[in-house]
């Protein structure tokens, strides 16, 4: 494992924790998408079906555990979460990730490495993911006050990866025949997605004011 | 093994 992959997965995992010290210690979900994690939950269930059957690290089982296990919970927090619901922004939280899922399936069947059950629903989970953050970006265009904690979740998520395409282009040059067009488009894809976001949470901090995106 | 590789990532 290099450097960039190290760092990819402990932004990932940061991402994760500052959500759940939002959620868990201040008992609120404010600015924070459910669809997105819905999104989130479903792409590490599909992703994550060999868990069981193909061992590959203590690391990569223990990472496979907590994100399938942190990424439903937070989905199960804010619609059961008798505080935490009642600060989830319902009326502005209104992008149709539904309609997301059937593009994705069907972009699977056509364009994978191999046609098995378990390919299809790992490249399913890639497509999925690039698209995933969808929903939070619209969210935080129609939040007036971003919230620290929201502003940096967003970040560390674009931050991973962004990680992971460098963790790419160094497995690229060092690994003989490293070559995987479809997380690395589709990855491309997700990590573009946050280049606007980006943009605005540096000027943000370049000037010391509160992030706030245009609409 | 070229196949798999991506598989160790997350």
């Amino acid at each position: 494992m290099n450097i960039f992959r190290l760092a990819g997965d402990m932004t990932h995992l940061a991402s994760v924790l500052v959500l759940l010290l939002k959620i868990h210690t201040i008992k609120s979900c404010a600015g924070i998408s459910l669809k997105t994690q819905e999104l989130f939950a479903i792409v590490f269930a599909s992703r994550y079906l060999d868990i069981f059957t193909d061992f590959i690290s203590l690391y990569n089982t223990l990472m496979k555990l907590i994100f399938l296990g942190s990424s439903f919970s937070i989905v199960w927090y804010i619609r059961r979460h008798k505080l935490v619901r009642r600060s989830y922004d319902k009326d502005q939280d209104t992008f149709r990730h539904y309609f997301l899922l059937l593009p994705c399936f069907i972009l699977a069947l056509l364009i994978n490495e191999k046609f098995t059950f378990k390919e299809v629903m790992w490249t399913f989970s890639l497509y999925l993911e690039a698209v995933a953050i969808l929903p939070q970006l619209v969210l935080l265009q129609r939040t007036k006050n971003i919230d620290n904690l929201t502003g940096q979740y967003v970040f560390l998520l674009g931050a991973y990866r962004g990680l992971y395409i460098l963790n790419w282009i160094y497995r690229y040059f060092t690994e003989p025949h490293y070559v995987h067009w479809i997380p690395w488009i589709s990855g491309l894809v997700q990590t573009l997605l946050y280049a606007d976001f980006f943009y605005y949470y540096f000027e943000s901090w370049k000037n010391n004011k509160k992030l706030q995106l245009p609409a | 093994v070229e196949q798999e590789s991506l598989k160790d990532e997350l």
